[in-house]
């Protein structure tokens, strides 16, 4: 009867013992990432980030990207980046992965004509395909880049020098004409996404601001995690009006995505080798308007 | 990659949009 015993009592100490071990492993490390994940950085972490090369990468990674591909190994290359992030290649104006010479025309990749339909009944659309990471009402000087973490909106868009009310104390009244409200929007585009962006609004953009930053990831996670990012990272500004008064829509750039390019804008070079805490300003003059859904820009890689 | 936009606008405009929502191009964000 005792031996029997100890191999019952040996038999479920072997079985479930190894089991409990892993479950509560399991358990801790699932409260470990929750607990994590809800944690903002701080700022010797975010110090730490910045220190990493991540221009460098992101050069080098550019360099690589613009080199053409063979033409028999483009359908394989593509392919996995296709599968991987998702791309919805039958929207590509071009289907056939031969006539793009590199990864970076591939991820600028142009749409089909017509494949997306511009809502003229709305005052805002989408300026390109992406997920809306958040977006509402501006009450103070703090913007949500994610739901409880912000950044400060003078260091977003700079001194006020663009329109005359500087009589005006606090920084988001002076940006404001008549007895509106500031709402803010942010839409962040994954790998696989459409890269171009396209105009929000009808609008008229007046100046242009470019700030030389660093070059963080902008993902969800890392936005989620770092208070302030839109303002750290190297970023273009256009500063108009539309028929409601004041309108700004900025191109943030990040490691993979450091180039912004503009159509309207020749002058505006991003992913410089050198860093620069300067921020460079551009009047656009008068003569500049979009329309909802015109073409505006595109981010490249590197 | 990102864009943000902040603009002004009369007390009675609405998104009509969710946080986390997919868009595509174009796709109406808000309207007054």
């Amino acid at each position: 009867e005792r031996t029997s015993d100890r191999f019952e009592w040996k038999g479920i100490l072997t079985r479930f013992v190894p089991v409990g071990i892993c479950l509560i492993a399991v358990m801790q490390w699932r409260s470990y990432r929750k607990k994590s994940s809800e944690r903002l950085a701080n700022k010797w972490e975010i110090d730490c980030y910045c220190m990493l090369p991540l221009r460098t990468v992101s050069r080098w990674w550019g360099w690589l990207a613009d080199k053409e591909i063979p033409e028999f190994l483009r359908p394989v290359v593509y392919g996995l980046y296709a599968n991987t992030f998702g791309v919805k290649l039958s929207e590509a104006l071009h289907e056939d992965l031969r006539s793009y010479p590199s990864l970076a025309d591939f991820f600028a990749r142009p749409l089909k004509s017509g494949i997306r339909q511009v809502d003229h009944e709305s005052d805002l659309v989408s300026p390109c395909d992406g997920t809306v990471l958040h977006f509402g009402t501006v009450h103070t000087g703090e913007i949500e880049q994610v739901k409880g973490v912000t950044y400060s909106l003078e260091k977003f868009l700079g001194e006020n020098t663009w329109n005359n009310n500087n009589n005006v104390k606090d920084y988001r009244t002076s940006l404001l004409h008549n007895a509106h409200t500031l709402y803010q929007c942010v839409i962040y585009l994954a790998p696989g996404d459409y890269h171009r962006f396209h105009s929000a609004a009808n609008w008229k953009p007046t100046h242009r601001r470019h700030f030389h930053g660093e070059l963080l990831s902008v993902s969800p996670r890392i936005a989620k995690w770092v208070p302030g990012l839109f303002c750290l990272n190297e970023r273009a500004v256009y500063l108009g009006s539309w028929d409601h008064g004041f309108f700004s829509y900025t191109a943030v750039g990040a490691t993979n995505v450091g180039t912004v390019k503009v159509y309207c804008d020749k002058t505006l070079h991003t992913n410089h080798p050198k860093k620069s805490d300067r921020c460079k300003d551009l009047c656009l003059g008068n003569g500049t308007y979009f329309k909802k859904g015109d073409p505006f820009g595109e981010f490249r890689m590197g | 990659s990102t864009i943000v936009l902040v603009f002004e606008a009369p007390v009675n405009f609405q998104f009509t949009i969710l946080p986390g929502d997919r868009v595509q191009m174009g796709q109406g964000l808000g309207r007054v």
